[in-house]
């Protein structure tokens, strides 16, 4: 079933999630961006799901605005709303900067930003 | 018609041809780098040509070796071959350095290469 539950609930219960398409340049390298980082983010490939594909992409369009891959969901308990979208290559070159991710998964970057509540 | 003398013909006949997708963000990259240059490339959105477009990509695929997208040719008399196939975003934005594409619009590159017949 695709519908925004069933995509809420996926993010939910994933770190990270890409939805991609296999011959798309920019999917690619936001994929391996993630795994330079020692990431392995659940990945949708839209073009191999069959029907399935264009209606996820319909759903996903709905709760993030955006039609077009890569589109990526990154869970940053850090902020009070949960999931982060990194609608872009360039945000997710900037979420995923190599000593912030670092940092995350270690745990320092929560106690970071709480002290610097200004973030 | 499409086949390989049309394509060379097309290609001998304009000094910058892109074979591109208009939703593919590689080829955008590339026809966006030659207008910031100045140079209007003849651009075939592959996409857009109805059942031309596979044909043409496939025919592409026999000259260049390939299949994906941006495929570029830029005349560049400066070399005996002619035409240079840059086939890839990378060796784009190689060639079109904004330097090497000024002194070859005015007709400043090619004396420098035969000085340093080296190159
Ligand atoms: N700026 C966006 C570009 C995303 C984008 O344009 N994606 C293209 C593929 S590279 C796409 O999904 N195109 C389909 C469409 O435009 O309908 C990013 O950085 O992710
Ligand atoms: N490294 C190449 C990548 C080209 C590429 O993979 N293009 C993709 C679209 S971004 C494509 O044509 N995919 C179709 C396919 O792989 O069949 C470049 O820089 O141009
Ligand atoms: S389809 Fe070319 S970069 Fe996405």
């Amino acid at each position: 079933k695709v519908d925004e539950d069933s995509i809420k609930k996926t993010v939910a219960e994933n770190p990270v999630v890409v939805y991609s398409k296999t011959w798309c340049s920019y999917s690619s390298e936001v994929k391996s961006l993630f795994n330079k980082l020692g990431v392995s983010p659940l990945v949708f490939e839209l073009d191999e799901m069959g029907p399935q594909g264009p209606q996820l992409q319909k759903v996903l369009e709905r709760i993030t605005g955006q039609h077009t891959v890569p589109n990526v969901f990154i869970d940053d308990k850090t902020t009070k709303e949960g999931i982060k979208v990194a609608n872009t290559l360039a945000a997710v070159q900037f979420l995923t900067d190599a000593d912030t991710l670092k940092l995350y998964r270690k745990g320092e970057l929560e106690p970071l930003l709480s002290e610097a509540k200004a973030k």
